[in-house]
This record gives structure tokens, C-alpha cells and sequence, in this order.
């Protein structure tokens, strides 16, 4: 895939953690399954920004990770049920 | 689009701007313009009304620019990445939406440069109201920035949908409003400042705004409509200095820090904050933190202004003096049932006001000071110990009602401060140092060019020069603390039974003493691991017995 300019700092796998398409214990496992859980949580993803679901790391889906947007993450499924006022 | 559990329970929602820090592209006006017509884009779908108040009169909704780390887990990091981020509905901090001050916000843009504040600021609100990110590519509410022609912007029906599940759909005209009428078209404003129906009118004179935004010519006629009290301190704003370091004349508005004369300046979670009036400061290093002062209802939802004094207890809740009542706080939210009266603290201690607290970690004692006396308080059985309170003048040349004391670092000293001096009190020799007082707001707050205080006449020299003070004896066995049990045979006119003997130790022989205690051991090492390493060559230089070399079946021949 075609290198964007400042693509060296950004970390994919990070960036799928930090808006929630990747919880921390599938960064940690290793082998297939973790392979397979890394392509859904990046189809997951090119589904939101509206991109072609091929759950590869295509440039285009480094470009939209790469584009500003809110520091909300877009998965919290089991954050804030019931909490008053907690902080996504 | 995706809901959360938080929705807010009534209709009526108030909001603040902090205009601290508003980008200096757009201005006060084009901001504060920008954001209420944000306000009214989700008004206009939902019964929802918007009413905007002073900063710091405890709003719903507080919004603010900052940049870097401000107080919250989610630190902004300069331009481009994160744009901005809200809190969910709720108490405190719920609802209050920040923008990243280093984007390059822009408005109207015909050429999408930049970040349009309006676009953002609606899509934030969302989050404020309660909606979540949405996987409709084409909502407000989709994750990402996208720009989009914001003159005439209209909700997605995803956006709508969602806001729409929470709060339903707008009031009709026809229908009787359940709460009191608003002016759709202004939105924003709701209530002129003489309607009696406000609980507590806008204090013209107290509003967070900015004299470097002039205001936007094209913009003002419709914020100069009378009702729109934010036009009015326009005019009148001296505003704060934006550079802290030299002080200038205030008539309102957030103080300079180098004016002095706080109300009391206390170390919490080894931080030291400062109080003044309804602003409080964040001190690190001689600097004062960005965003700061804020208005204390920012962080301490329902403290008032113009506190006495303030110290973290042992077990790490903040408690707060006012008068004759004091406050709990567990981080930034008050404990219920408080304020409760001071004679509730704790049996012994002063009743009606107390100057400064502090919890003293060399004994674990908390000591209040009121006036000129000061008492010594245990936690555990929350009560004053029996032979207090005592005089002030233990802790040395202090004037009587500090208005703050805190420890060093080491905890080695203790600071006491009122005005713009402070004192500072040797812990292990429990004696005050000479050479105080001196400026807190020079050594504490990197203030520059304000005036050192005069220093306290020392009493011994005075009488005759150059003779030393006859110094105090030491604390007897009740303990370190200033406050020694005086004893028979033990009192200060006496001093030949005891005398103190004082070591100063020069820098230098600390340094020798360490360069020492450095090449001492490594020295130590160095050998060991020569011996090893001989002993090994040794070892392989070794030839094996001789005998083993050359087997011999008999030892006839040999014979």
C-alpha cells in the first residue's frame, strides 16, 4: 500500500484499541485467531467511515484513521450503563 | 445511531462558554455565535431549550477551549488528531464539552481549510444530549470531521432519530408548553436579565470574557439587542492578563495571581491550588498552570467564593472552611448533608471560623489556626487535644489569621502564608528560620518585580547587635512537633542545662561524602572481578596431574 507522509507515527492496532473497535486482550493474543479478530475490528471500522468492509489495512483506511475527528471512542458497548455522568 | 443510558431529566438546560483561550481566528463574538446557533440546531428537533449563563454560575453544560493535558483522561494533542470531546449528561462535569484550542477553527469556510467550530460544536452536543457515534457515514454524529456547507447546515435523519428517541420530538406551537414560553428565534438568550422569573440574574460585572476578542462589527447588532446582557461588560472589561508574570491594576474579572492576598493557599494531592474570590489557580513549579484561574464551581460544584481555608485530610477528602461551615469533598464532588457547622468537625476546635488548616505529616496531627492561637487536632478521636489551643507565636514570627500553611516537599518545612509573605518553619528543629518573611508570589508563584516584604526585626539582635539569639532548647521527648512540653528544670530561662549545638554541613563534604560512597563500592566490584578472572585463567592454564598424562601398566619400568 502507498506510504502517507506521517503514516510512521500511527499505530493501527492503537488506534482500533482507542476508539473501541479492539478491546486490549485481542492486541495481546498472537496466532490466527487474533489475525481474525484484528480484520474484523479494521472491517468493522471501514464500515463506520463508510469505506469497503475488506478488513484489510488498505491506504485508504490508514487515511481515515488519520483524519481528525473526537476523541470519543466509537465502541463502548459496556461503558456507562447506569453511570450518572461517568466519562466515555 | 447508538443511545447511551444518560439522558438529561428536565427540559430547561443552561449553558456556559469559558472564553478563555477562544481561538484568536474567530474571535468572542463569531465563537459565542457559532456555538448558541450549535444550541439551536438540536433545539429545533427536540423540546430541549437552551439558556445561556455567566461562566461559573453553574450551568449544565460548561464549554471550553484548552489544549494539551487540561484536567481531564482524554489530553488534546495539538492540531489535527482529536478536535474535541464532551461528557455524557449529568451531574458535575456531565455534559461540559472541551475543543482542542490548537485546531484551526474556522467558520463559513467556502474552501473547507481549517475546522469548522460550528460542525463540531454540533456533534459534540450530541454527545452532551446523550447520543453516541453513529454508523451513518453521512450523520453529524459519525466519529470523523467532515466538513460540510454549514450556512445551510440540517440535521441527518439518523441525528434526528436518536435525539428524538431520548427527548421526543418538538413542542408543537399549538400545543401549551411545559415549560415557560421561549422565543424560538433567539434561542439562545431566553431571558432578559430584569425578568424576575431568573433565580439568579447574570451578575453584569462577573463574566469570563475576553478584551483581546474585540468585538465582530459585522455581528453586532443582534448581540447589542438589549436583552443580550453579554454586550453590555464588553465595554466596561479591563479583562485578565494574559501574562501573569508582571501585575497589573484589576477592577474585575480573574484576578492576577501576582496581586497576592489570597484567601488561603493549600497543597492538594501535592499540588498546591490558590484561592482567591470565586477563582482558584493550579501552581507547578513556580508557574501557574494553562486555563487557570478558573471559577471554583468549575471543578467544586457547589463551594462558595471567598473561602477561609482548605487541607486534604489524612484519608484523602478535601474539606473546605467558610465561616462557621465547612464542606467534605471527595475529589470534585461534595459529600451529601454538607456544609455542616464547624462544632460537628470535632470537639475542642475554634467554632466560628478557622483561618488555616493543615494536616501535618512529621506527627500526623491536623492543626487549625484561628486568630492568634493555633490547636492541634488528632483525626483518629476527632477531637483537640487538651492543653490546646496555644499561641500562635510557637511557629515563630507569624502574624496572627494566616491564610495558608503547607509543607515542603521533603516535608522537612512547613510554609505559612498571609498577604504575599510567608514564613517558613524548620520541622526538625521546630523553630522558625531566620531571614523570613519573604514573597510568596516571587519563590511560589514566578511573579517578577513585586516588592520583597520588610523582614521581621529580630528581637535579640536588636538589643544588641551582633550578638547570636539565644536559641530555644530542644523539644523534649513529647515528640517532634512545635508543640514541646515544657517541663520543670526545663524552661528557657535556663539555657546552660541544655545547649544547642548546630552542625552546618557545607555542600561540598555532602558531595565528597557521596563521590565516596560511589567509587567505594565500585572498587569493591572492579576486584571482585579481577579474582574471578584469574582464577579462571588459572584454571585453564592448569596442566592435568601428571600421573593421569602418562597411564603406566606397572610400575616395574618406573622402578
Amino acid at each position: 500500500s502507498a506510504e502517507t507522509p506521517d503514516e510512521e507515527n500511527l499505530n493501527p492496532e492503537e488506534w482500533l484499541h482507542r476508539f473501541g473497535y479492539l478491546s486490549r486482550s485481542g492486541l495481546q493474543m498472537s496466532g490466527p485467531l487474533s489475525a481474525q479478530i484484528l480484520t474484523r475490528a479494521v472491517s468493522d471500522m471501514q464500515r463506520v467511515y463508510g469505506l469497503a468492509p475488506t478488513g484489510r489495512l488498505d491506504a485508504a483506511t490508514l487515511a481515515a484513521m488519520q483524519r481528525p475527528r473526537c476523541t470519543l471512542p466509537d465502541r463502548t458497548p459496556e461503558a456507562g450503563v447506569g453511570g450518572v455522568g461517568t466519562r466515555r | 445511531f447508538a443511545l447511551t443510558a444518560q439522558r438529561w431529566d428536565k427540559e430547561r438546560l443552561s449553558f456556559s462558554i469559558l472564553y478563555r483561550r477562544i481561538p484568536p481566528s474567530l474571535g468572542l463574538n463569531r465563537t459565542s455565535d457559532a456555538i448558541r446557533r450549535a444550541f439551536g440546531v438540536w433545539s429545533r428537533v427536540t423540546p430541549l431549550s437552551f439558556q445561556e449563563r455567566p461562566a461559573g454560575g453553574a450551568a449544565d453544560i460548561l464549554l471550553l477551549f484548552a489544549s494539551g493535558f487540561h484536567g481531564d483522561m482524554s489530553p488534546f494533542d495539538g492540531e489535527g488528531g482529536s478536535l474535541a470531546h464532551a461528557f455524557y449528561p449529568g451531574p458535575g462535569m456531565g455534559g461540559d464539552t472541551h475543543f482542542d484550542a490548537d485546531e484551526p477553527w474556522t467558520l463559513d469556510a467556502q474552501n473547507q481549510e481549517g475546522i469548522d467550530l460550528f460542525l463540531v460544536a454540533v456533534h459534540e452536543l450530541g454527545h452532551a444530549l446523550g447520543l453516541e457515534h453513529s454508523e451513518n457515514p453521512a450523520a453529524i454524529m459519525a466519529p470523523f470531521y467532515q466538513w460540510s456547507d454549514a450556512q445551510n447546515f440540517s440535521l441527518h435523519g439518523d441525528d434526528i432519530a436518536g435525539v428524538q428517541r431520548m427527548y421526543g420530538p418538538p413542542v408543537a406551537s399549538d400545543a401549551p408548553p411545559s415549560s415557560p414560553p421561549t422565543h424560538r428565534d433567539d434561542i439562545i438568550i431566553t431571558t432578559p436579565p430584569s425578568t424576575p422569573s431568573s433565580p439568579d440574574p447574570p451578575d453584569p460585572t462577573q463574566t469570563d470574557l475576553d478584551p483581546q476578542a474585540q468585538p465582530d462589527p459585522s455581528l453586532s447588532p443582534p448581540l447589542a439587542t438589549p436583552t443580550s446582557h453579554l454586550v453590555s461588560p464588553l465595554t466596561t472589561w479591563t479583562g485578565p492578563d494574559p501574562d501573569p508574570v508582571t501585575p497589573a491594576v484589576r477592577t474585575d474579572g480573574p484576578p492576577s495571581i501576582c496581586d497576592g492576598d489570597f484567601d488561603t493557599v493549600t497543597l492538594l494531592r501535592g499540588e498546591m491550588f490558590v484561592f482567591k474570590g470565586r477563582w482558584f489557580w493550579r501552581v507547578w513549579r513556580n508557574r501557574v498552570l494553562e486555563n487557570y484561574p478558573m471559577p471554583i464551581s468549575v471543578f467544586w460544584n457547589g463551594l462558595p467564593d471567598d473561602i477561609n481555608a482548605a487541607y486534604e485530610r489524612h484519608d484523602g477528602k478535601f474539606v473546605f472552611f467558610k465561616g462557621d461551615r465547612f464542606w467534605l469533598f471527595r475529589e470534585a464532588d461534595v459529600l451529601p448533608g454538607y456544609p455542616q457547622p464547624l462544632h460537628q468537625y470535632g470537639r475542642g476546635i475554634p467554632v466560628h471560623r478557622i483561618d488555616t488548616a493543615i494536616w501535618w505529616e512529621p506527627n500526623e496531627f491536623t492543626y487549625f489556626f484561628s486568630g492568634d492561637r493555633y490547636w492541634r487536632y488528632n483525626e483518629e478521636t476527632r477531637s483537640a487535644d487538651r492543653d490546646f489551643p496555644k499561641p500562635i507565636s510557637r511557629w515563630g514570627k507569624i502574624p496572627a489569621s494566616p491564610r495558608g500553611a503547607f509543607l515542603s516537599d521533603d516535608g522537612a518545612s512547613t510554609y505559612i502564608y498571609k498577604g504575599s509573605s510567608y514564613w517558613r518553619f524548620d520541622n526538625r528543629r521546630t523553630e522558625a528560620d531566620r531571614g523570613y518573611p519573604r514573597s510568596i508570589l516571587k519563590d511560589f508563584m514566578g511573579c517578577v518585580g513585586v516588592p520583597d516584604p520588610d523582614p521581621d526585626p529580630d528581637p535579640e539582635t536588636e538589643r544588641n547587635p551582633g550578638t547570636e539569639p539565644v536559641r530555644p532548647p530542644r523539644p523534649t521527648e513529647s515528640g517532634r512537633g512545635p508543640d514541646r512540653e515544657l517541663r520543670p528544670g526545663n524552661t528557657e530561662d535556663d539555657p546552660d542545662q541544655e545547649v544547642n549545638v548546630v552542625v552546618t554541613v557545607t555542600d561540598s563534604e555532602s558531595k565528597v561524602m557521596t563521590l565516596v560512597m560511589v567509587t567505594a563500592p565500585l572498587l569493591l566490584i572492579l576486584c571482585i572481578l579481577v579474582l574471578v578472572y584469574t582464577i579462571l585463567r588459572t584454571l585453564q592454564n592448569k596442566e592435568p596431574p601428571r600421573a593421569l598424562v602418562h597411564c603406566k601398566r606397572s610400575l616395574q619400568d618406573w622402578v
